[in-house]
């Protein structure tokens, strides 16, 4: 369900930065994958890709079996706002907007009444252990509680694809447990789920990892999942 | 060296958020200490109080001895920049600088000539590991080189306390250990570390550890340290 071949991602510069050095990388629906290396090996770039937020210097990349190429920039947008739930490593909530309303707005697409996003995002927020902060806005938040606002609003729609940019990194590790749950719920649930981690012990609870390194996949164990 | 008498942080809402609860904290010159606690129990409140970037709702902060309270803003600033280097939880870096004068500019106040300035700020990001990226600005940067910069910035000019929030949250385990190896060095030198961890294996590497809860000091091991 999501395809990388022969993926190069290069940042002009002097020297350029080959972030990615020629990536081919299949995960199928249903999978549930870790992605480890050391920082700057180009995990977030790997995963900007996968989700379409960013287009390759060269190569091709399929979502859902269609190639990104080919879609408009509405259809690809709307693509990703139905299938995709995504975590990312700097959060990217609305400061303007409480937690229920950063998580209530990723479903606007979805033709549900605002009763019923405000309802789904309160369930949600509850899940990640935020109830008691659902109408502070982001300044007012600590580190760990906008990344679970930031988690909750990437899961709020049940996406059939969730990509996560270290989603425990400022999260106690009891926390970071119940976060990792509610991934392995929705994985059981049917979805698709990529997962930057730094943790070797959440990597290893997970049914295949892809090692990064200098922009090239050193390493993937899915040959021998069963 | 640092002090915290009966200190109260409570943000004002319906119902008003006490996120620091009574607390007494000493720490002294040379001492290297984790603070650890879940998600939200207020570590990154205490920190910024401890560094004066926040005045308490109630109660005394002391640093190297002088009242906070009795410091004007200006010698108050100036008392921050000569001793204290601050790793942010969220980085603040800026944006529009290269990763080299992020660090360099930590070392303005000092006097200190701006070819010698870079000169120690190149030195300080090989040791983190970033000499390959010292002209990249933040947005060219990945997670954990950003992270690694806020390092270097909080440590170029030596100081003699360094205050960390989270400091290894977007690192993998090795490049998270050679930066705790950094503040280890520091340490042996004499500077005086608090570090706000997530990681189990870093607090436990320190010779004391304060435990927060809901802004409490729920567990402080200093009675135990030789
Ligand atoms: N400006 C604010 N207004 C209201 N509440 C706030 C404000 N800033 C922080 N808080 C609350 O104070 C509590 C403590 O915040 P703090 O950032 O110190 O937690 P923390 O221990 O550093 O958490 P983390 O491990 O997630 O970084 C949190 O529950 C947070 O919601
Ligand atoms: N806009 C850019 N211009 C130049 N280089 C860039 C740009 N964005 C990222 N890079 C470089 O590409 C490399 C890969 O970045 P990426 O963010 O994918 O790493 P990562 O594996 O996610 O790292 P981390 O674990 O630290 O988050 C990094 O070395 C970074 O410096
Ligand atoms: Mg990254
Ligand atoms: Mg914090």
């Amino acid at each position: 369900v999501l395809e990388l071949e022969s993926v190069v991602k290069e940042y002009p510069g002097v020297p350029p930065v080959r972030a990615l050095d020629d990536i081919d990388l299949r995960v199928y629906a249903g999978e549930l994958v870790a992605v480890v290396g050391p920082s700057g090996s180009g995990k977030s770039t790997l995963l900007n890709i996968v989700g379409a937020l960013d287009r390759p210097s060269q190569g091709d990349v399929r979502l859902t079996g269609q190639a990104v190429s080919g879609l408009s920039d509405k259809r690809l947008s709307r693509l990703r706002a139905e299938s995709i739930g995504f975590v990312f490593q700097q959060f990217h909530l609305l400061d303007a907007l409480d937690a229920l309303d950063n998580v209530a707005t990723a479903l606007l697409y979805r033709n549900v009444a605002p009763a019923e996003r405000r309802r789904r995002a309160a369930h949600v927020l509850e899940q990640v252990g935020l109830a008691h902060r659902a109408h502070h806005r982001p300044p007012q938040l600590s580190g760990g509680e906008r990344q679970r606002v930031a988690i909750a609003r990437a899961i709020v729609g049940n996406p059939a694809i969730v990509l996560a940019d270290e989603p425990t990194g400022n999260l106690d590790s009891r926390t970071g447990r119940d976060v990792i749950g509610l991934l392995h719920d929705l994985h059981a649930a049917g979805s698709t789920i990529v997962v930057i981690t730094h943790d070797a012990a959440i990597a290893a609870s997970m049914p295949r990892t892809v090692e990064l390194r200098d922009g090239h996949v050193e390493a993937d164990n899915r040959a021998q999942v069963p």
